[in-house]
Formats: C-alpha cells, structure tokens, sequence
C-alpha cells in the first residue's frame, strides 16, 4: 500500500526526493545533491508502477501534493524552495550531517 | 494539423507561451509577463485535446520539445532560462514593446 511504502521509504534512507523525470523543479534538487555529494534514495513518480498512489499518499500525510517532496533524517523538508531556503541560511549541510546522508 | 495551428497561433499573435498548467517553470513565465502587463498567448498542453500533437510539431519546428516554450513578434525565445535572461539583459522589454505586447 502507498502511504505505507512511503513511510518506509522515508525510515530507511537518510535523503528521500519524491520527484518526476521531466521536471526542472526536481532537477535542480537532484543536481544539488549531486554537487554536494549527498547519497539519497530517488523515487521518480512517473515513472513508478504505483507512483500517483504514492504521490496520493505523500499528499495525505506531508499535505504537499507536489513535487519535488524531500525529506532529510526521517522528516519532511518540503519542495524545492524548502530545500534551496536551507541552502541560503546554511542549514541544509548540518541537516544532512545529521541524516548521515553526507 | 498541429504544425498549423502552432504557427498560426504564432503569426496571430504578439506573445505566445505554450506551457503545462502544473509546471513551476511555465507558472514563472506566466508570472513575470503577467507582473509586466504584458498581453499574451496561452497555450496549456496539457489541457487541448491535440496538446501532445502540438508538443511534437513544437518539437519539429524549433528543435525545443520542452515547456515552456516561448515567441515573441513571430520569433522564437525558447523557454524560461532564455526569457529570464532577457530579462537580465534588458533585452525583453524592448521586444515585447516591438512585438506590440505591452
Ligand atoms: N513551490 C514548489 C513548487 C512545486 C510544484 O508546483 N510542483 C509541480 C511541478 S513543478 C507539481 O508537483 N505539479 C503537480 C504534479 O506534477 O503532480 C516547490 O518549491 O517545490
Ligand atoms: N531549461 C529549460 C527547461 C525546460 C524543461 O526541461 N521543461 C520540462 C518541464 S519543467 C519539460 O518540458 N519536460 C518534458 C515535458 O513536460 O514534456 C527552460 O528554461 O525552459
Ligand atoms: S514540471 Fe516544469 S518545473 Fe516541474
């Protein structure tokens, strides 16, 4: 079930990023973890079988329904502006230090 | 045919911007000729029942087969990378002005 894989998901890695492999959204969180070196778990929604019901599913439980949806240490971060705002007020890097994700 | 109706879409038109309505890419475009009060074109391709037809018609014309993708006085930009640059190079509004769009 949807809600549950997610869940799952979000435990067991450090970095989740909730994305679609056409969006430039996603890409440039993708590509800044990939410049920083971050190890994170990818789930492309369009990609995946059941990918609109984990998309359902992230929306019920974090509220945001869109994507890029990115959680670091077990906890919901939020979409690509989230993510880049913790880049400008340097929080991100201590965030994913303690995730063990870097 | 989609072809056609691209580039009569085109040729009618001062400002033309073909776009997806859940895109965050396409929405700043919308967004910055909407703050500028500049009159335009919108195509949402993901709404016209031929949308995919005129992605790929797009895609033949222009080399592009991204959204967005925009025209200004019959000419094509690109997408939203080559209009924020115009922007920056205050190289928009003077085309907008010649295009009779704002
Ligand atoms: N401000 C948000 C924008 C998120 C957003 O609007 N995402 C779009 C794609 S760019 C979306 O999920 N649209 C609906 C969908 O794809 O299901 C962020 O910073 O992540
Ligand atoms: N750098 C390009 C990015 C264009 C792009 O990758 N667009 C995506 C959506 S954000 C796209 O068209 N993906 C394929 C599709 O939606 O058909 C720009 O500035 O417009
Ligand atoms: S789909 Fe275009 S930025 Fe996300």
């Amino acid at each position: 079930m949807a809600l549950v894989k997610a869940q799952e998901l979000v435990s067991a890695n450090g970095v989740v990023v909730f994305s679609k492999t056409y969006c430039s959204y996603c890409a440039s969180v993708k590509k800044l973890f990939n410049d920083l070196g971050v190890t994170y778990k990818l789930l492309e929604l369009d990609v995946e079988s059941d990918g609109s019901e984990i998309q359902a599913a992230l929306a019920e439980w974090t509220k945001q329904r869109t994507v890029p949806n990115v959680f670091i240490g077990g906890k919901h971060i939020g979409g690509s502006d989230s993510v880049f705002a913790l880049r400008k007020s340097e929080k991100l890097i201590p965030l994913l230090t303690e995730a063990k994700a870097l």
